[in-house]
């Protein structure tokens, strides 16, 4: 149980930090004065 | 004062006599003085009075997990072998157990190169390699996998021959169960197919040597900066790790790791195929390590002198503003440096964002800890927890948690930038709204990336002290019940 949890806590993290990252990457491309 | 590189016991210690096992351990053994800490208690070094051979004695309290302590003497007393530490015999001795064991006196890899502030050069490399194989061959033919190969686990002996040591979490292959399903290791140093738990064998200890190879090289493993929970998930992903500049190093090194760093581990060569490798086929003898190990061992004795001396004054002068001398800032640094990473700086740096003292810097490393997911087969009570092998009972934190919790603790001293991120209003969104995301600002989205993995360790924390809340009664009853069967 304790690893299952662990496990979920650790994909959400990852999936959540995949979100951000893409969002930056987009924004990243729609601005090109974004640095 | 020179540092003695040789010893001369009067003949050789093979294993203790019956009549020595019976004697109280004092009237075999001095101890003679505090070698550092092992994987489960303190480690000292000692004289065999019978022989003058000089020992290492690993003193080990009987509250903690004596069934791995068992199977560490077990596969140590199996193996006869110049390239793994050998084993003497045992003692109980008040409540500790006492594993008298060889002694290397160049310590490990790990360590001489934390002390030198230095990394290995790659003829030093290919020599310990070498070294390391034969241990590795050996250990593999007499079925045995020793699931953590690092740095850390190979020590050196005064002529400098490498030695694998620390069995605590080695596994012994059965015909009936050829591939073990065990998440055991060290997560920066573990190999994809044992992080996937989808059985392996044991040229998984050949993946962790090519991890360690890049280690001694660059000073840590891959991945090293990144939260180990994230490298969990990546290492398996991505593909195999390699040189941060593979332009730096011989094309037999960097196709010898290539070879340790194979994904499939049906495709990975074995230890006796590595050792018909140009780069291990052209490595030196061991005696162009004594330098470095007579270098290692003449810094960690000065050092000793100097808080010795600090101490000395600090009582005759009774003058406390002499403590505050900083002995793990101290770097040697030769004239042969050239070309050589120096570990600590690319240690500190990674750790965060200021330079951390160097002693610091060797409590970071030895808390990246071994981690055991899933205990044995035959040791069900464990199973599903993760747990730190080192005094198991009194904390039993996992090591990669201490990491973070240091980690922490150096990013406090950096002035609490991290702390500034770790908003309580910066939680995670619910599940499947993400498309909160793009309604933020890129500075939102920065600062929210920045305190994710101090959020994550949190959470972590949070669930790991639930679950020991609740392991705890049971825990103790374990405890207990292992103090009662002391004479085993």
């Amino acid at each position: 149980l304790f690893m299952k949890e662990l496990e979920h806590i650790v994909k959400s993290y990852e999936v959540y930090r995949q979100a951000l990252l893409s969002e930056l990457e987009a924004r990243s491309q729609r601005q090109p004065w974004y640095t | 004062e020179k540092v003695q590189m040789r010893h001369h016991p009067r003949r050789q210690l093979k294993k203790l006599s019956e009549d020595s096992l019976t004697k109280q351990p004092e009237e075999v053994l001095d101890v003679l003085e505090k070698l550092g800490e092992g994987s489960y208690g303190c480690v000292f070094k000692a004289n065999h009075k019978e022989t003058g051979e000089i020992v290492a004695i690993k003193q080990v309290p009987v509250e903690s997990d004596l069934q791995e302590i068992i199977k560490e003497i077990s596969i140590m007393q199996q193996c006869n072998s110049p390239h793994v530490v050998r084993y003497y015999g045992s003692y109980f001795k008040n409540s500790d157990l006492w594993i008298v064991m060889e002694y290397c006196g160049g310590g490990s890899v790990s360590d001489i190169i934390r002390i030198r502030n230095k990394t290995l050069t790659e003829e030093e490399i290919a020599t310990v390699i070498h070294s390391t194989l034969k241990g590795l061959e050996y250990l593999h033919f007499m079925r045995k996998i020793h699931r953590d190969i690092k740095a850390g686990n190979i020590l050196l002996n005064t002529e400098g021959q490498a030695k694998l040591a620390d069995f605590g979490v080695a596994g012994q292959l059965t015909d009936t169960m050829a591939k073990r399903n065990t998440v055991i290791g060290t997560p920066f140093w573990m190999a994809p197919e044992v992080i996937q738990e989808i059985g392996y064998n044991c040229v998984a200890d050949i993946w962790s040597l090519g991890i360690t190879a890049i280690e001694m090289a660059e000073g840590k493993p891959p991945y090293a900066d990144i939260h180990p929970m994230r490298a969990i998930f990546m290492i398996p992903t991505n593909p195999p790790p390699t040189f941060r500049n593979p332009d730096q190093w011989s094309p037999d090194f960097v196709d010898f790791v290539k070879k340790c760093l194979v994904k499939n581990p049906e495709n990975r060569a074995t230890a006796t195929q590595l050792l018909l490798h140009p780069f291990i086929k052209s490595a030196k003898p061991n005696s162009i390590l004594r330098a470095l190990i007579q270098d290692a061992m003449e810094i960690k004795l000065k050092r000793q002198e100097e808080a010795d001396q600090r101490e000395q004054d600090a009582e005759d002068e009774n003058n406390s503003d002499e403590d505050e001398v900083d002995q793990g800032t101290m770097v040697r640094a030769g004239a042969d440096d050239c070309g050589t990473v120096r570990a600590a700086g690319s240690l500190a740096s990674s750790f965060s964002g200021t330079m951390i003292e160097h002693e610091d810097t060797g409590t970071m490393q030895s808390q990246l800890g071994t981690m055991v997911i899933n205990s044995d087969d035959e040791d069900e009570e464990e199973a599903g927890t993760m747990k730190r092998r080192d005094d198991t009972m009194q904390q039993p934190k996992p090591s990669f948690l201490e990491y973070f919790e240091q980690k922490e603790v150096n990013n406090h001293n950096d002035g609490g930038r991290r702390g500034e991120n770790n908003a309580e209003n910066r939680k995670l969104p619910a599940e499947g709204d993400l498309e909160v995301v793009g309604t933020w600002s890129v500075e939102e989205l920065r600062v929210r990336l920045a305190s994710l993995d101090p959020q994550m360790e949190q959470e972590i924390e949070e669930i790991h002290q639930r679950y020991q809340a609740k392991r705890q009664p049971i825990l103790d009853a374990i405890a207990a019940k292992k103090r009662l069967q002391q004479n085993f």
